[in-house]
């Protein structure tokens, strides 16, 4: 049963030093941290059955996802590699990727523009 | 100086003296504002202040200053780019434009910047993520870029007159008065002649031409209105572009 490599790894996504704004009005990377983690949890079902670190696990995920405004649905980038601590610096720090990524929200995102010259 | 508020507002401000662009949780914008001519409340920015705050995971937080006698390539700490993967770089921007420019990415918030000397004064400009800007933010925090200037500071706003040919400012003085130099080098037409040369629609950036040559006397000026124009073309007000959707291949076919 490993299911404690499941929480270390949502805590490692998560935490303030992964670069998630706490109050970033875009949070998909939390999103995505959520859903790996659901996925990995779900994983270890079988091999963690009884296990009380597991059922404490399992408890809680479906509030995240209603507390937090995640769908069920949607990329998983931490999915394949389930080692993978977070989404590459590269995405995090791209703000149209980590838009791009979230799926249909992007379709409202605008761009505004100020300018200033002459007396 | 003339401001093109987030809300596509277009006004002539006094605004002398040090003042916010934008302050919110991403980044701080300051500008000084000096007179040009004696005797005029006609102002322009000598100084441009950009403090990007710092963003976990991505860059720290790094301080740009541009002055009328120095535009530098590089933040104050010396450095060119910053924070993860060079979300954060300071470049040179070629091109024919007009006088010397200066252009700042910051990828992780998806902001550009372009600021530029013309003459001896400075124009700023920068293109933003609508849901980066706090619009629902009440009047309270002066920030120019996304209010506007404050009543007593207007100068005016800027509306293209429907019955004359010739641009007319809202309430502009068409008497010699306070907006115009002890020295008037330009007439009207003199002045429309000139920005024409540049400006070939006359709207409103076309007015602000008109208005810095009858106020300052300075042909130099005329090119400052060119410039903030060049800049709106490459920082447009857009929608995110979308990656067209990859459909999965159709097994049928």
């Amino acid at each position: 049963c490993r299911i404690q490599r499941c929480n270390s790894n949502y805590v490692a996504s998560t935490s303030p030093a992964s670069g998630l704004q706490e109050d970033a009005s875009v949070d998909v990377d939390y999103c995505i941290a959520l859903r790996a983690y659901a996925l990995c949890v779900k994983r270890q079902a079988r091999s963690c059955r009884g296990d009380l670190v597991y059922h404490s696990a399992v408890f809680p995920i479906k509030e995240l996802f209603f507390k937090h405004n995640c769908s069920s649905d949607g990329p998983t980038s931490f999915a394949k590699a389930p080692s993978t601590p977070r989404p590459a610096a590269s995405e995090l720090c791209n703000y149209e990727n980590r838009v791009l990524m979230s799926g249909s929200a992007a379709q409202q995102k605008k761009y505004a523009h100020c300018g200033l010259f002459g007396d | 100086p003339h401001l093109r508020t987030f809300r596509d507002e277009f006004q002539t401000c006094k605004v002398e003296g040090a003042w916010p662009l934008i302050d919110n949780r991403f980044l701080s914008v300051q500008v000084t504002n000096v007179p040009v001519v004696l005797g005029s409340s006609a102002t322009a920015t000598s100084k441009i202040t950009v403090i990007f705050k710092s963003y976990l995971g991505c860059s720290d937080q790094k301080v740009y200053q541009a002055t009328t006698d120095d535009l530098p390539l590089a933040f104050q700490d010396g450095t060119r780019s910053g924070g993860e993967s060079g979300s954060l770089s300071v470049s040179e921007r070629g091109g024919s434009g007009v006088g010397r420019q200066v252009r700042i990415q910051a990828r992780y918030i998806g902001t550009s910047i372009i600021i530029r000397r013309v003459g001896s004064y400075l124009t700023f400009a920068i293109r933003m993520p609508e849901d980066t800007l706090d619009f629902s933010e009440d009047g309270g925090g002066l920030q120019l870029c996304l209010h506007g200037c404050p009543r007593n500071e207007l100068i005016k706003e800027h509306t293209v007159s429907r019955q004359s040919q010739r641009p007319r400012l809202q309430g502009a003085n068409t008497e010699p008065g306070p907006l115009r130099p002890p020295h008037q080098a330009y007439t009207v037409e003199r002045a429309t002649a000139k920005c024409r040369e540049t400006l070939q629609v006359e709207d409103v950036y076309f007015q602000s031409c008109v208005f810095d040559l009858l106020t300052t006397g300075d042909p130099e000026f005329s090119m400052a209105a060119y410039g903030a124009l060049e800049d709106l073309k490459a920082l447009p007000p857009s929608k995110l572009k979308q990656n067209p959707p990859r459909t999965p291949p159709n097994p049928s076919r």
